[in-house]
């Protein structure tokens, strides 16, 4: 897994996520990636990777409102300039 | 598993 620090370049992450707890993607997986976006910015973000965590927050067993609420409010809040995502190219199970 | 796992709904997409 890589750590990918993603500074909070643009006014949008602009990422967008599918999966979490109880849907065929049990961890969040990027499926796209929206150019002039804070993650396209960064560049080490890639579509297929697989959130494990988000600020040392891990994402197991959040389902999928809960990660993306988790990820937002990563992105929204003041006490960063940037959001930490653990990210794996392997889709792990559980 | 895989079976277990075909069962299982897909997931909704957020634009984060």
């Amino acid at each position: 897994s890589t750590l990918v620090r993603v500074a909070k370049s643009a006014g949008t992450l602009g990422i967008a996520i599918e999966g979490g707890a109880n849907t065929r993607q049990p961890l969040p997986r990027i499926v796209t990636i929206q150019r002039g976006g804070s993650a396209h910015n960064c560049g080490q973000l890639k579509v297929g990777q697989v959130i494990l965590e988000v600020n040392g927050v891990s994402m197991r067993g959040r389902e999928h409102r809960d990660a993306a609420r988790i990820i937002a409010e990563a992105f929204k809040t003041k006490e960063r300039d940037h959001v930490d995502f653990l990210v794996t190219e392997f889709n792990v199970a559980l | 598993v895989r079976e277990k796992r075909l069962t299982l709904p897909p997931s909704e997409i957020t634009m984060l």
